[in-house]
């Protein structure tokens, strides 16, 4: 095996949320900014998106280490 | 590495030596910001290939835990953490969960698993096609929807829409959605530490799925290891697993059960070829 290479085993975070405000018509979450995703959160992570595609139901994006 | 966002949910997924649980704070303070409150957490993870080169706090699952006890609030108060063991050297399924209540039913009635397959020793000819070929103009984009259509990642779900990236000079990304369901897809293909991952949900009502899905990836990398976690409230979706892989030379090695808050059921199964 060799000495260093790229970890590919993933951590894997899941977080539930209650309270999503019927005004806003079931998107909770989704209603964050992509700038607050992607500057807090990710750059916490050390990640950046590289792709992205939603339907009605979710948001999914692609990450970058 | 994958982000997932629900209207109430939120999953992220990170290889590399990236620090996952440093999100926890600032998303909760987004979601607060919403009018949302946390009501369960679950962390997982297998073991690290180069565990040496992990940042604090994912430099040992005691330090993980500790900052993800202190990044959540006391509300939940249901909480554990435990390391499932296997037969297989360098193989076991770290996971923590915490919850608002012990147990957690989905309000619709649908009861949802999860399954996480991770796989090592990828066979060296299909992992061939998850490297760019230097000088033909691709991007990440369109190479990554190369590598979706060659490899038949596009097949393991027909219906789902894909959103695939390939990294230069290797390694591959996609995100699989279906209606209200996700699926991804995660590749290193260097050998010496190639690794493939797999993740999909579904509904104990359809759980046949379960078997056509677990075939299909198994073809897409055919791995000399693969491990198979499912997590389900209610329903012994894991008993599929073994039935779908044997099969196909995999020889079951070890199974561990483990029961979590909210998170319910984790199964942690260990596969090796038989060659």
């Amino acid at each position: 095996m060799a000495l260093s290479g790229f970890e590919g085993f993933e951590k894997r975070l899941e977080l539930h949320f209650f309270g999503d405000d019927p005004k806003n018509v079931g998107l909770g979450l989704r209603l964050l900014d992509f700038e607050i995703l992607d500057e807090q959160i990710l750059q916490a992570v050390q990640c950046t998106v590289v792709s992205a595609v939603a339907n009605h139901y979710f948001d999914a994006y692609v990450l970058s280490e | 590495s994958s982000l997932f966002v629900y209207p109430t949910k939120i999953i992220i997924k990170t290889c590399g030596t990236t620090e996952l649980l440093k999100s926890v704070a600032p998303l909760l303070r987004h979601a607060s910001l919403l009018g949302l409150t946390l009501t369960s957490c679950r962390y997982s993870r297998g073991n690290f290939i180069f565990p040496a080169a992990q940042p604090f706090p994912h430099d040992t699952f005691q330090n993980e835990v500790v900052y993800l006890e202190d990044s959540l609030p006391d509300s939940l108060c249901y909480r554990k953490a435990s390391v499932m063991p296997s037969k297989t050297p360098s193989h076991s399924w770290h996971v923590f969960s915490a919850s608002t209540e012990a147990t957690s039913y989905p309000l619709n009635g649908d009861v949802m698993y999860t399954i996480e397959i991770c796989m090592t020793e990828l066979d060296r000819d299909l992992a061939r096609s998850f490297f760019q070929h230097p000088g033909d103009g691709k991007n990440g984009d369109t190479a990554g929807k190369e590598m979706t259509e060659i490899t038949g990642i596009g097949e393991i779900i027909p219906g789902a829409l894909i959103c695939d990236f390939a990294f230069d000079p290797c390694g591959y990304s996609m995100n699989g959605i279906d209606g209200d369901r996700h699926s991804t897809i995660h590749v290193t293909p260097e050998d010496g530490f190639s690794y493939a991952s797999y993740e999909c949900v579904g509904s104990v009502y359809d759980c046949d799925d379960v078997v056509r899905v677990l075939k299909r990836v198994f073809k897409v990398f055919r791995p000399a290891t693969m491990s198979v976690s499912t997590t389900c409230v209610s329903h012994d979706v894991w008993t599929l697993v073994a039935g779908a892989l044997e099969p196909l030379g995999m020889k079951c090695r070890s199974c561990a059960v483990d029961e979590f808050p909210a998170a319910g059921n984790v199964v942690y199964q260990t596969f090796t070829a038989r060659r």
